[in-house]
């Protein structure tokens, strides 16, 4: 229904205010109603301005702010209407260091109520997790894992940290 | 609505049975080499919960979802993966779902029919409910188990509880939760900038699937 | 012509089946022709085979399978036709801690002919490079070079370094 | 052929004169924080040596090339790339062909056309030509300089040696060495996996450009 979809823009629309702010360490992102199309339905358009920055399409941002912009999106959606468990394959990887920073941070304060669950290679974010699983294939071709917690290890076998490597 | 297992046999590259455990919050990372199976266990979670593109499962074919060998194992002729879920309210549905899906059955048993097994469970189905029921369920309160499995021959089935059922009743169980396949909570590899690229009506589609 | 294709094609083969080798630390890759179409052009399809496992389609592979492999391939066309210099932006974003160790070895040695520009976030590959240029955009909006060398620092700004983050 | 200089003015973040210098071989990496410029250097590059489509340059309009102010910065009304190359053959070559567009110029003087400025510097051209010849352009031997300079009015002219040229002219020079905008040699951000997804006849053509 067309007021459901109003009320969900406009809250949505203000977590994506926020957690933008969160990520980029300050600055601003907004969804806006496009031109109707010849059917009346309205596309949405997304402006974002990163600190000290022009407002712009968010598709001149460059790789990482891109990625950073789409995970703050994520988190307005996440916000309004949570679900149990989000995974993240390798969002990461566009990002420097002070986003990771930034981005684990988020990420740690919003797993009170969800489950995350973050494939990575970078050391940083492997860090912030309680938990970690190490797969391997040593046997070629067939996945393994080693489960590797920060807190206790579960496993002897030292193959575990080499797994996350 | 809690997460707390994944099971996995015989999908892509885990040919040996697998089970990841999850408090149900927190942060779990998942870490490990190129190529050794990080992403085919997110894979595997979009798969139990209904994607129905190969494409989507980085797939030539839903067959290449089955553990297809190395060169010491030979390919499996089975894959069968399911989540372990905890949510009270959602495991009493489950239990009315396979109660009315039982009725059912006793119901059409007279009329056994052909139909394709991802929209109702047969007759020999309902047998088959009595066949490999895992006797590891032994469920704890509030939990209920969603799997799926892929024969070689390309049947595939649905399962709750450890009993046949139907994508439908899966995707009625998950409705008012936001889960399913192509949920926005599940962000594959080299996906992210997917949200803001798509088109303008596709973005909308987004907020209307959360509205 | 056709002579001139089937002679490209057969030579950056063999240089592709090599620096698969070599990135992967084994294995081996191919490009076959494809069935010929209406107007009996034949495409080219591309299998892979990782060391320890089956021989499959490149489009199965991992995502971080899938750069080394295209990575191979680049280098195989490179060894054919070698161009004045290459730029590769980002490309060691999806590559574990073992793989890079093996693109920036396989780059350290075809740079003795070539002039490599290579975009980066991750350290073991900045350290590869005897020169280093670092961007900065503390006027917010505005980018600025500062050119960090190892052999010998050119510049006397601590940021330098700062930059390179 | 090799590559020692590139120059920018006004394109995209970079509106202060930035040079970077290479040795011809060996390895320079380039890094920063997200968003500082780098894919923007990486675009200059592209577009210098011909690039024609903005969606490759990640604009939406040509234009977008040109520094477009900050908060504190007005925007500029001009952008200027140039690369200046060490091969004494092609260096050579491009004296011929200035040459030969020089008598071209002379002969077509009376017949001031309003050609596109891609197609055909005209008599207004050759008084250009004149125009802005970059004083610190002292080549040393064996040195080229290829130049493209975009103004806000949507003009764009090519340059070799400081002096207006047509992209053809550019293109012909090149045509041997496997330098183009859309060359191997270039990947831009997130296209690594590009030759490999591209379908069987793409693939092709990537060959037989190179063969
Ligand atoms: N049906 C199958 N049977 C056996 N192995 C399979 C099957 N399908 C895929 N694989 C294997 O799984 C591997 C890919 O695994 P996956 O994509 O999960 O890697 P990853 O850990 O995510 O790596 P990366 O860090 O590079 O993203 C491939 O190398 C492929 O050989
Ligand atoms: N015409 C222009 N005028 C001014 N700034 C521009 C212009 N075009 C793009 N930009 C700015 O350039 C920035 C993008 O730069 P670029 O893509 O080079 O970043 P990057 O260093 O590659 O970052 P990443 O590490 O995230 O890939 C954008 O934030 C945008 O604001
Ligand atoms: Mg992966
Ligand atoms: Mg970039």
């Amino acid at each position: 229904s067309r007021q459901k979809f109003e009320q969900a823009f406009r809250t949505i629309n203000e977590h994506f205010a926020q957690a933008f702010a969160t990520l980029f360490g300050g600055g601003t992102g907004e969804m806006r109603l496009a031109e109707p199309d010849s059917a009346g339905e309205c596309g949405i358009d997304i402006v974002a301005q990163p600190p000290g920055k022009r407002l712009q399409n968010v598709l001149l941002l460059s790789g990482g702010e891109k990625a950073l912009a789409a995970l703050a999106l994520l988190i307005a959606i996440f916000r309004y209407q949570p679900s149990p468990f989000c995974i993240l394959d390798e969002v990461d990887a566009p990002l420097d260091e002070a986003n990771i920073g930034r981005f684990t941070r988020l990420i740690a304060e919003m797993s009170d109520k969800t489950q995350f669950i973050i494939v990575t290679h970078n050391r940083r974010t492997m860090e912030m997790a309680p938990v970690l699983y190490g797969v391997t294939m040593q046997e070629p071709g067939v996945s393994k894992l080693v489960s590797v917690r920060w807190e206790q290890p579960q496993t002897s076998e030292p193959a575990a940290a080499q797994a996350a490597a | 609505l809690k997460l707390r297992k994944v099971d996995l046999l015989g999908f892509k590259s885990f040919c040996e049975r697998t089970t990841l455990t999850f408090s149900g919050n927190g942060v779990t990372c998942i870490v490990g080499p190129n190529g050794c199976g990080k992403s085919n266990i997110v894979d595997a979670i979009s798969w139990v919960l209904g994607e129905q593109s190969h494409k989507s499962l980085r797939a030539e074919r839903m067959a290449d979802c089955i553990f297809n060998g190395t060169q010491k194992r030979p390919p499996m002729g089975l894959a069968e993966v399911s989540l372990t879920l905890v949510d009270p309210e959602l495991a009493a549905a489950a239990e009315k779902v396979l109660a009315a899906t039982d009725a059912e059955a006793a119901a059409t048993a007279g009329e056994a029919s052909a139909a394709d097994p991802d929209e109702s469970p047969s007759a020999t189905d309902a047998a088959k409910r009595k066949g490999p029921v895992r006797h590891h369920l032994h469920l704890k309160p509030g939990e209920l188990v969603i799997g799926r499995r892929l024969y070689r021959s390309g049947q595939s089935e649905y399962l709750i509880n450890g009993r046949v059922a139907r994508l439908r009743d899966i995707q009625e169980l998950f409705m008012g939760v936001g889960l399913g396949p192509n949920s926005y909570a599940i962000i594959e590899q080299g996906r992210i900038g997917q949200i803001l690229s798509s088109k303008p009506l596709e973005r909308r589609a987004i907020i209307e699937e959360a509205a």
